[in-house]
């Protein structure tokens, strides 16, 4: 473990006192000093994308297009203790810049870079991990460096590879939400059973909030 | 705690490392 700080292990907040906040993916690799592994890696992309259309639902309703938030790093991914992950808004930011409209794929795009990095944690530069071939599928759709002839598409980046279903008849719901959803299928076909994917991600999550809850409170009574 | 199990290997230009650190 990183002896860098004895006075508060991977910078982790000890006190129990996160409530709602969770504990950020970037506390979260560096109390472990280790890269994520690949099951919290699609959890963690999967819980991401549900958050983010939740979020893109809510602006639609009001009437707002794009996003105001594009994940800048793993300090704005935050797993609750429930198993739900909260995409830091650029909303409350003093960064003006932060307010900047983006498309669903730079989202995405900037979702797929954190999730790559966390799996990279601690690695040099010279080194690279071996990911399995469908963790590395689904970063190249959503990082859109899978050579496709040329021909990009635009529904953010992944083919519409979905039947058309009652929120497909509004335009800009499909601009803001399909190329979550193809992310959030091709999560839930890594599964088993597709159809657990919710329950499973989530309890993924959840266990990854509870064990580093658990090393923290052990590396605090170590100290 | 248990370690992550992963396998590295050195960077390929053509891998993924290579192309998501030119974004």
């Amino acid at each position: 473990k990183d002896k860098s700080d004895d006075t508060n292990p991977g910078g982790v907040n000890m006190d129990c006192g996160d409530g709602e906040e969770g504990l950020s993916l970037e506390e979260i690799l560096k109390l472990y000093n280790q890269p994520i592994n690949e099951e919290q890696a699609w959890a963690v992309c999967y819980q991401c994308c549900e958050s983010l259309l939740q979020g893109s639902r809510r602006r639609h309703s009001r009437g707002a297009g794009g996003y105001a938030r594009r994940i800048a790093g793993a300090a704005d991914v935050r797993v609750r203790r429930d198993g739900t992950v909260l995409v830091q808004d650029g909303q409350d930011s003093s960064d003006k810049s932060r307010l900047s409209m983006f498309t669903a794929t730079e989202v995405i795009e900037s979702l797929g870079i954190v999730i790559y990095k966390a799996l990279d944690y601690g690695l040099k530069e010279t080194e690279e991990r071996e990911l399995s071939p469908p963790l590395e599928h689904l970063i190249d759709r959503m990082t859109n460096v899978v050579e496709n002839d040329g021909d990009v598409s635009r529904d953010e980046g992944f083919e519409a590879t979905e039947e058309e279903d009652e929120e497909d008849k509004e335009p800009q719901e499909v601009f803001n939400s399909r190329g979550f959803r193809n992310v959030l299928k091709l999560c839930a076909a890594h599964l088993p059973s597709p159809s657990d994917a919710p329950d499973h991600y989530q309890a993924v999550c959840r266990a990854l909030y509870a064990e580093t809850r658990d090393l923290g409170t052990f590396l605090e009574k170590i100290k | 705690k248990e370690k992550a199990s992963y396998n590295v290997r050195p960077k390929h230009d053509s891998g993924i490392k290579a192309k998501l650190s030119m974004k």
